[in-house]
């Protein structure tokens, strides 16, 4: 599924 | 997690410190852009709706989300009821709607995914990279600024340029892009370019910032 690479960044 | 990530949202806790100490010490908001701010509370409950969401990734990432979301508020409350007389919007005259407009339209056409959270959260990756904006303005307009605001200004700008380097370093450790928040971060640490050679040149040689009339 599409969708953000990195989800932990501020 | 890498050193610059961390210094970078370090000196992001350190920039909101400064901003809290100068309202705090000087009983004033005077130089601060109450848009600004009111800019950034938006960006934060946009972005971390995840919070809300039941997405956990770390006590960390939880704890630094509840600090921004609730620094941000008291902030608008500190300019807004508590030392409101020393705040003057006949300076801060910046159309955030010029900002809020073109993020949201951004956001509906680039996001990774047509859910709510997802724009959502593009929406905010690029309203961030334009909210200081309204500040940058209005010490334009005053051509100085008090030594506190400089430092507090400095902090904020390096933590979305240290997370450069994080994108790079995790491009390579890890094979990540997030093209989104890449491109909004180069943008808005681009704004900050006319101010940092200011502050290099003047502040921290000890003379007060002050703009070529």
């Amino acid at each position: 599924a599409r969708g953000r690479a990195v989800k932990d960044e501020l | 997690m890498n050193v610059f990530r961390l210094l970078g949202d370090l000196s992001h806790l350190a920039s909101i410190l400064i901003l809290l100490h100068k309202i705090q010490t000087t009983r004033s908001c005077r130089g601060i852009s109450f848009k600004t701010q009111a800019l950034y509370v938006v960006v934060f409950l946009t972005r971390y709706l995840d919070l809300f969401l039941g997405d956990w990734v770390s006590l960390y990432n939880t704890a630094m989300k509840l600090f921004f979301i609730g620094s941000s508020c008291y902030i608008l409350y500190l300019m807004k009821l508590r030392f409101r007389p020393t705040h003057d919007p006949a300076i801060d005259t910046f159309r955030v709607e010029y900002l809020v407009g073109p993020s949201l339209i951004l956001a509906l056409i680039f996001n990774y995914k047509y859910t709510l959270v997802e724009i959502l959260w593009a929406f905010s990756i690029y309203l961030e990279a334009v909210a200081i904006m309204p500040q940058l303005f209005m010490l334009q307009r005053t051509g100085e600024a008090e030594t506190i605001t400089t430092h507090y200004l400095a902090a904020l700008g390096a933590y979305r340029g240290l997370y450069i380097p994080n994108w790079i370093y995790r491009y390579f450790s890890d094979g990540t892009v997030d093209p989104i928040a890449v491109i909004a971060g180069l943008v808005q640490t681009g704004l900050y370019l006319d101010f940092f050679y200011v502050y290099f040149t003047r502040v921290l040689q000890g003379q007060k910032f002050e703009l070529p009339a």
